[in-house]
């Protein structure tokens, strides 16, 4: 079974898109089979990969058509799987384009318009294959967040050690327990991934520990984060991670020596090894 | 008369928060009236300005309820001028809060709902006594964000230096070109401030290089971002900018020794310098 997982944070310029890029990259390398969606109309996820989202060279389909496609019609089960672009071997993109921007309006009153994303890729035969699936999320909490928190069954949620971050998690919280309740009973919160880490900063060691804090309080709850925790180790701030998307390149092709291509390739071995234990 | 400058740019961590939270303190500790309205359902600048959105002590009004009110009742005058709060002397915050994600799909078929924050503005007899007016927009391109173009002069666009980051000033300038064409044609881009700004890296000497070349290319068009230039100095990676909002702090209040607190002062000296001239 594809192990299907959101990764998301309101707060702007965590982390998202480098972690879902590098960690996808890292698994495919280790023989995976493994799909990414990019969920932002940014398309940060779609040109780090190296596919360009507008323009001439632009990719026929993006997600934008996966979520506005009639539900009823017979085209729905198809329009995922003509959507796929592989990026490398082993790694399918389902791409995003600008106009995902207008889905929240376009969609605002249609019947099942949080669910669009799930009931496409119980459709999409490409999808079943994967061995995981990994959604990058908008900077928001919006209709497009609550389509991959509806599809998935897990969530990570990328942190920066900062502040004004950890002010966000207990909204982040709350809409995943929205979904939990209300459209899909499967989702667990895996774990926050802390990126741009800083080690040697007070301010780090101190915000590690608030959520370690607050996580170990939530263990006997009834609540979908009971069993998060925070990945060890850290990413570590690396300018080469910051490199490698203006090459369109994951790390591991950029610089597989780099502290940020080690960091992300224990990240990504911790996350399959979790799933053989399953 | 009041200089009402955005600071805006989709992509998110950039900056934005940091850079209106602190010009505006040093602003206001230079004398000049200052006002700031934070249009993020995050509250980020409320919390860095030591005010807290929501819970108990969250206060009464916010700038939801400034675009909520139906602009032909008589109330409309005055929600404005109700929902200011003294932050620091000589700075006044209009507040966010939680609910002010939901304007977004609530105001969707609303006549002239790109323009409720310019109405409000327009009628509040506080706003009017500000030197200078500074607006943070949340990390998209949305209602929020067109209601804070409708309402400013001008735009300034904070930035990291980075590939991603670059991609986005293409799509933001669209959007500015758009709501100066339809809502607002005295709309000018005035800079980009360079954030988190790290000298020695060939990424940021290549950012900077790709801004300054595509700027000058638009000296003679007839755009609203025709005189636009990225500030210098840049302001510095100063990790004392990301601990300050622990504290409801801004830079000077917290270290205004540190580099981060110089840099934000150049910076707000350069707008103060700029419009004395005027
Ligand atoms: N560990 C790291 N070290 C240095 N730079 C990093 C690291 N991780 C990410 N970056 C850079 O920081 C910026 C923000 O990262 P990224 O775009 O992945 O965040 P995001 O959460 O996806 O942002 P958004 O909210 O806009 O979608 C990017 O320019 C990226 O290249
Ligand atoms: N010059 C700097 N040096 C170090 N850290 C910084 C600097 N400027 C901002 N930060 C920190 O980086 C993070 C991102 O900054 P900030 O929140 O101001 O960006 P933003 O663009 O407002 O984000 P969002 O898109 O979520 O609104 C924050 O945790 C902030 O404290
Ligand atoms: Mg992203
Ligand atoms: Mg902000």
């Amino acid at each position: 079974m594809t192990r299907t997982i959101a990764f998301l944070n309101q707060k702007g310029g965590v982390g998202k898109t480098t972690t879902v890029a590098n960690v996808a990259a890292a698994m495919a390398a280790a023989g995976r089979s493994v799909g990414v969606i990019d969920l932002d109309p940014q398309a940060h996820l779609t040109l780090h990969l190296g596919i360009e989202p507008d323009g001439n060279n632009a990719p026929e389909q993006s997600v934008y058509d996966v979520l506005t496609e009639q539900p009823s019609s017979d085209g729905f089960a198809t329009v995922a799987d003509s959507t796929w672009i592989e990026a490398a071997p082993n790694l399918m993109v389902m791409p995003s384009e600008v106009d995902l921007a207008a889905v929240e309006v376009e969609l605002a009153d249609q019947p099942g318009r949080t669910r669009r994303l799930a009931d496409a890729l119980r459709h999409s035969e490409i999808a079943q294959c994967f061995d995981f699936l990994l959604l990058d999320c908008p900077p928001s909490l919006g209709l497009l967040t609550v389509n991959a928190l509806a599809a998935a069954r897990e969530v990570i949620v990328p942190m920066q050690a900062h502040f004004l971050a950890l002010q966000g998690v207990a909204r982040l919280l709350k809409t995943v327990g929205m979904v939990f309740e209300q459209v899909n009973p499967k989702l667990q919160v895996t774990g926050v991934v802390l990126c741009m880490f800083e080690g040697q900063t007070r301010l780090a060691a101190e915000v590690v520990e608030n959520l370690e804090t607050f996580f170990a309080g939530e263990r006997e709850k009834e609540v979908p984060w009971r069993n998060c925790r925070v990945f060890k180790p850290p990413i570590r701030r690396n300018i080469k991670l910051a490199e490698a998307p203006s090459f369109g390149q994951s790390i591991l092709e950029y610089d597989a020596s780099c502290p940020g291509a080690q960091d992300y390739t224990d990240l990504a071995q911790t996350l399959m090894r979790q799933w053989d234990k399953f």
